[in-house]
């Protein structure tokens, strides 16, 4: 099972959209997927139709208990071969309770072992800050897609999340995660701030930055009020080809590894 | 003084550019206002200019040092009578460092009080989660401005943090913040879903939602990299009228009550 987190620290830059459109373009390759919600405001989780306040357990209960597995809370969602660990509000006591545990930055990752042979690959999504969840998220991660918007403040954010990327490795020994690629999104073609910025970052990150850029559409941001990816609300929609062809570019960028 | 914290639990609504300008509206009005930068990320900070790398001293060293005061670390920015408490990463530490001490919720209030003589109003930008810092910043305030992207999300997540708000002053008795008002941000007028979601949170949340929405608009996006508020980067753009707007309704309201 190979584990990508979709992490920025900014609020609001396509994290969500991205991990449930993504994980479902992986899945309509005929992969297993995993999409583990890491965001009490479960968002990734509503993506697919799931309704967080009616969950009886969650990602909380399998990161805090030892006894309750991340099989026992996952749960199918309407896409063949794509499971959610869904989450709520209820993590959002997860920094203050895994605090004091000696194995507290670990134990997403350890958890997630005991499920990855069922599993293709497994996305999580990340809340914006830096936090303990971000830290276990990049702990069990073997690749992080950074999703950026291209907007004045990407670029200084950007520096920060590598930086701190790279301090996680250097921190925790059996962490390997490494950038996978830096995903443009809320691209607009002919505003001019948009390409200005997307001409800064390709050219202070070269071949970090995906070929395929996620453009503004109102279709992405409806999706998740009918629970369902792109992929299946608006097939033919450009939404849902530009995360068709991110889920080639992705998988042509883990094979080359 | 008069203070307003402008939050919300979810990424990329709007809170820093509506920090920003709205600090900037009630400037212009002829009022003193201080800027508080509660985000490690300094978004506002650098909306007026401030480096926060170049910071040798933050609101971070206001909070965790009884000896530093908030004027110590305060900067004057470009416009006549707006004072920003800048923030950089070093506030990301907050939370950890704060959380032993008994007065943990009030160390900004009790730190505010020092300087409320000489302003007639405090903007506080939130970062997105709710933690220790947004909970200083909640009970800080008399005001709170929630902003609302005109988007799939803003329901569910608006019913939480009204809760919150409501759950924070019945757990400190001292704090008596209350709701302003709901702005929407991102507005488009011609969107299906933008008016389908504007419908439902007037129905929904009736008068508290401001009659002022900050509709998309570029300019807003490139004032920052000017280091400057919509109202002096594009005085006479959308962005900036809707601004001032914004100032005359929030002190309409605050004359209101
Ligand atoms: N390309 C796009 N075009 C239009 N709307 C989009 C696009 N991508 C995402 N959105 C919408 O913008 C909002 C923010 O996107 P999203 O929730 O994916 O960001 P996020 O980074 O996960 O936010 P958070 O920091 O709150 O976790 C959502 O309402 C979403 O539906
Ligand atoms: N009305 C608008 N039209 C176009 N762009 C906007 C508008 N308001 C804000 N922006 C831009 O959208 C991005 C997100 O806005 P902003 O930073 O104000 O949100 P935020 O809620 O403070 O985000 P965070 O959760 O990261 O603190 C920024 O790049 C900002 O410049
Ligand atoms: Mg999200
Ligand atoms: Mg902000």
């Amino acid at each position: 099972m190979k584990t990508i987190a979709v992490a920025n620290q900014k609020g609001g830059c396509g994290k969500t959209t991205t991990a449930v459109n993504l994980a479902a373009g992986l899945a309509f390759q005929g992969n297993t997927v995993l999409l583990v919600d890491l965001d009490p405001q479960g968002h990734a989780t509503m993506g697919y139709g799931i309704d967080p306040d009616r969950l009886r357990r969650t990602v909380h209960d399998a990161l805090l208990d030892d006894a309750v597995s991340i099989s026992e809370v996952t749960v199918r969602s309407e896409l063949d071969g794509l499971d959610v660990v869904p989450s709520n509000i209820a993590l959002s006591s997860a920094e203050r309770d895994l605090r004091p545990r000696a194995d507290k930055a670990v134990i997403l990752s350890r958890k997630l072992e005991a499920v990855a042979a069922g599993y293709d690959y497994c996305l999580i999504d990340c809340a914006p800050p830096m936090s303990l969840l971000m830290l276990n998220a990049l702990i069990a991660s073997d690749e992080v897609v950074v999703t950026v918007q291209a907007q004045y403040f990407a670029l200084e954010g950007l520096k920060r999340l590598l930086k701190t990327v790279h301090l996680v490795t250097t921190r925790f020994p059996t962490c390997h995660v490494r950038v996978l690629g830096l995903l443009i999104t809320f691209m607009e073609d002919r505003t001019l701030l948009c390409m200005q910025v997307q001409k800064q970052l390709r050219t202070f990150f070269g071949t970090m930055v995906f070929d395929t850029m996620i453009h503004r559409n109102i279709r992405l941001a409806e999706a998740p009020s009918a629970g369902e990816p792109i992929l299946t609300y608006a097939p033919s929609d450009r939404g849902a080809k530009e995360y068709r062809a991110l889920a080639e570019e992705v998988l042509a960028r883990l094979e080359a590894q």
